[in-house]
């Protein structure tokens, strides 16, 4: 099954 | 005071049409240098980063750092109003609660003016390192769209595979499936019809179709698409301004 990923884990706030 | 105009209002619609259907409340920051936007959509899975830099505008002065809040659906009626051969330009003073919108038909001596209210949105901005990528594809933005809304039909998923000399998409869906399978060429004649390869590493990707349709709403504003894909990190999907760019970076899906 394939699951979406966020950005969450690749961008942090600036 | 900003005072920022494009020659035609075509290209400040074909910029907003890019990306108004992902993402909604966008602060646009304008500063002397020209202007840049960024906005996630609500699922957090795409990215949205514009930059148009001065040399897109006819004129452009900003004397002081601006930030303008944006709702894009009325942005969108607003700029529907204008001609796409008008001169728009856009007025905001240095505290702005609302920005003019200046549409200038210089055949007609024709002047409509539009005050546009802002709005105060808390919206973090993300910080985007510059990021290593495994291959980098660059292809006709109306071929990368076709086979976008092609394969999008099949299945909720889009799959690209690329290997030293081919580029593969595949849907596989409950009707059934389908593949697209490119490969790198000059076209001497028409440059921009030319599909380059970059690859240092094979790349096996999945992505939402539905992100992938918004994505090639930017289409109408280049010839080309630049693809940037990594298994570490977002995909990149890039259209060029005159100077600036349109960028999504958009999630991948992975097996579970």
């Amino acid at each position: 099954v394939l699951k979406q990923k966020t950005l969450n884990s690749f961008f942090t706030a600036a | 005071m900003l005072e920022a105009k494009f020659e035609e209002a075509s290209l400040f619609k074909r910029i907003i049409d890019g990306f108004k259907d992902c993402v909604q409340l966008v602060n646009f920051q304008c500063k002397e240098d020209g202007i840049i936007a960024q906005a996630v959509d609500d699922s957090r899975v795409l990215l949205v980063s514009l930059e148009i830099g001065i040399e897109a505008f006819q004129n452009y002065r900003c004397d002081h750092p601006v930030t303008l809040g944006i709702d894009l659906t009325s942005l969108s009626k607003i700029l529907r109003c204008g001609n796409n051969t008008d001169n728009l330009t856009l007025i905001a003073d240095d505290t702005p609660d609302s920005v003019l919108l200046l549409f200038e038909d210089t055949k007609k001596d024709r002047i409509a003016e539009y005050s546009l209210k802002l709005m105060d949105i808390d919206a973090e901005f993300l910080k985007i390192e510059d990021l290593a990528y495994d291959c980098t594809l660059k292809m006709p933005s109306p071929e990368f769209s076709k086979i976008v809304r092609d394969l999008s039909q099949l299945s909720d998923s889009i799959n690209i595979m690329i290997t030293k000399e081919t580029i593969k998409f595949v849907a596989d869906g409950d009707i059934g499936s389908g593949s697209v399978i490119l490969k790198p060429f000059v076209n001497m004649d028409k440059p921009q019809e030319s599909i380059n390869l970059n690859m240092d590493q094979p790349v096996d990707l999945t992505f939402g179709s539905k992100y992938l349709l918004d994505i090639v709403k930017g289409s109408a504003l280049s010839d080309n698409v630049g693809v940037r894909l990594s298994s570490e990190a977002p995909a990149l999907f890039q259209f060029d301004l005159k100077s600036g760019y349109l960028q999504f970076f958009l999630a991948p899906k992975f097996n579970d």
